[in-house]
């Protein structure tokens, strides 16, 4: 399942 | 936030003041690729679009993306109208299409959702992991660059070099995975850093000029 964490990085 | 990530963002922001300085300084924009310049400006564009939704994360971020979008922006008037005279398009012949067309075609196949949000971040993504060719293109063509250039790609190297222990770091103190996306595209932008990285710490941090061999 793809995660989307990057989405708090910059 | 951890440390890695936190020394990459600063490594990110220096990068930027290390570019400005340089062309503050020499007053000119001699070795920088304009469509670079431009590219980081379509990834920043793209990728905060979020800051519209008021989707909060922290003052930090924040604070850091309008950052990021207003000093690309500034970079490129002081390219194009501040200091335009010294910049030749000439030697920064890269050809950005090939760049463009391919991250959004990627972008419409690998994205989290198909919104206006996800796609043009999708896009950023892949975009930003290329940016950086038509600088080191140029770099290539000249063979030589001014040691501040030098030191403004590398901060941008060491940036992206950062990410990848932040990610190996909150795979393992997070239980939320890994996103994909963003660790593919940023593992393959650091590989292109990799050249670069071995001349300018084998010439340049040892106090040479940065020249490729001949």
């Amino acid at each position: 399942e793809a995660k989307e964490n990057g989405k708090d990085e910059l | 936030m951890n440390f890695f990530r936190l020394l990459g963002d600063l490594s990110h922001l220096a990068s930027i003041f290390i570019l400005l300085h340089k062309i503050q300084t020499t007053r000119s924009c001699r070795g920088i690729s304009f469509k670079t310049q431009v590219l980081y400006v379509v990834v920043f564009v793209t990728r905060y679009l979020d800051l519209l939704t008021f989707q909060f994360h922290s003052i930090y971020n924040t604070v850091m993306k309008l950052f990021f979008i207003g000093s690309s922006i500034y970079i490129l008037y002081l390219m194009r109208v501040r200091f335009r005279p010294t910049n030749d398009p000439s030697i920064d012949t890269f050809r950005i299409e090939y760049l463009l067309g391919p991250c959004a075609v990627l972008s419409l196949i690998f994205n989290y959702g198909y919104t206006w949000l996800e796609i043009p971040w999708s896009f950023s993504i892949f975009l930003e992991s290329v940016a950086i060719l038509p600088q080191l293109f140029m770099l290539q063509r000249t063979g030589e660059a001014e040691t501040i250039t030098t030191h403004y790609i590398a901060a941008l190297g060491a940036y992206r070099a950062l990410y990848i222990p932040n990610w190996i770091f909150r795979y393992f103190t997070e239980d939320n995975g890994v996103d994909a996306i963003a660790v593919v595209a940023g593992i393959v932008q650091t590989a292109l850093y990799v050249d670069f990285g071995w001349i300018y710490f084998t010439k340049v941090l040892q106090g040479q000029k940065f020249e490729l061999p001949a």
